[in-house]
């Protein structure tokens, strides 16, 4: 049982990890981990004691195992097919954003409701209809879709989604989802970063 | 002292206590507010009991109270000003998105490096070219900068923003920033997201 807290904090530790191989350094301590994710070090030792991962005192972890580990604990030793429904500005970002592929999630199906949009291009993907959902989800064994739509669309993106045989949902959009319990929504709301990084402006102190 | 982990569930508990506002619910419970951060209800109790905040055995938290200690914990009872560079895909959805404004999160002022989009307008703000920076910065008295620049671009933008006085920045570009202690940033990298989704998709059991 690995509690949500440590989950988030997993790819954090990927990506300073990832760094570390390209750096080709061999052992990491705790403390280092700790000061890229936030936290004090003895809650990196019982983060990583999760995965049965123990480093050696006074040598560390070994970086290399430690990227496995952490890869398959969070499934990225398989590739992820995701669907991006919603192509206005947020959308074409993120179709854009290398950093999903560096992580092995590949963008294979767009979807918007705007006539003048469909039949286009973006990245080599072409942008169907949302009629086209349900088809393409299941033909291409999607297994993510991220939603990019206004509000009032989102849940009727969802249910065409989940439809098709998509698992996991992650929901820009300012509306709350209801999907089966097989299905994992995760909504992003990115003033909640503005608002940690206003807590940690106005100076109040922190462990 | 409040651990990171707290900050980081702050935000989530005040979301849904305005939603619980809006609905005159007038207590709520720690199981409640667990639910919607994705913790169990012992964490909810230990974060809040950080705000001095101790619900009533049975009864649960006074939602009012609640949501004015948050508030008050996250600075969001003051007005912040905000400036956005680099407004392509990424910054043109920043600026549009109402769920700055209804945090107080308010954009003042918007910075690109392309000729042409210098002098047009988004949501009534007028895009000013990056030499305006710091001038613009120290006059309209921003604390909050937001980087959707190309990574090759953000460390300069970065330089000029905390030139002018500001002490956090959001920042969306692939690079670390190197800036002076006073100066907080905070990374967003959504690859993060669907890292973490993908690892609730691929059935890993959790608390
Ligand atoms: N959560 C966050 O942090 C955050 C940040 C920025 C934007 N947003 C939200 O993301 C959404 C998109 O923002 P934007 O700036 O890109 O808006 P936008 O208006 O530029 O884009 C919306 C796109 O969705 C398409 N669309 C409309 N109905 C659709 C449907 N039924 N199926 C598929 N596509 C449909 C439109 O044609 C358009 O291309 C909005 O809901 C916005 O509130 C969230
Ligand atoms: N962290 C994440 O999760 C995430 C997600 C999506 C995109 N991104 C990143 O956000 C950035 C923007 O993405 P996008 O899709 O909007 O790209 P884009 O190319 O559409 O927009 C970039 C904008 O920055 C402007 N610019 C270039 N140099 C500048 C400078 N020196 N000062 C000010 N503005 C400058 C350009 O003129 C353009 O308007 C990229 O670095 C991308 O990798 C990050």
């Amino acid at each position: 049982h690995i509690p949500e807290a440590t989950v988030s904090r997993l790819p954090l530790y990927l990506r300073s990890l990832l760094e570390f191989t390209e750096q080709r350094v061999a052992t990491v301590s705790s403390e280092r981990l700790a000061s890229v994710a936030g936290v004090n070090a003895a809650k990196v030792r019982k983060d990583l004691s999760y995965l049965g991962s123990y480093g050696t005192r006074g040598v560390g972890y070994d970086v290399e195992y430690l990227v496995r580990r952490i890869q398959e604990q969070l499934g990225l030793d398989q590739d992820w097919r995701v669907a991006i429904a919603g192509l206005g500005n947020l959308g074409r970002a993120l179709v854009n954003y290398r950093g999903f592929g560096e992580r092995r999630f590949s963008v294979e199906a767009l979807f918007d409701a705007d006539a003048a949009k469909v039949g286009t291009e973006i990245n080599g993907v072409v942008i169907q209809g949302t009629e086209d959902i349900e088809r393409t989800v299941r033909e291409r064994d999607l297994s993510i879709g991220i939603i990019a739509t206004p509000a009032g669309s989102a849940q009727d993106v969802a249910e065409r989604l989940v439809e098709g045989g998509v698992t996991g949902i992650l929901n820009f959009a300012p509306a709350v989802l209801t999907v089966p319990d097989h299905v994992r929504v995760r909504k992003v709301d990115l003033s909640i970063e503005l608002q940690i990084l206003a807590f940690y402006v106005s100076g109040t102190v922190t462990e």
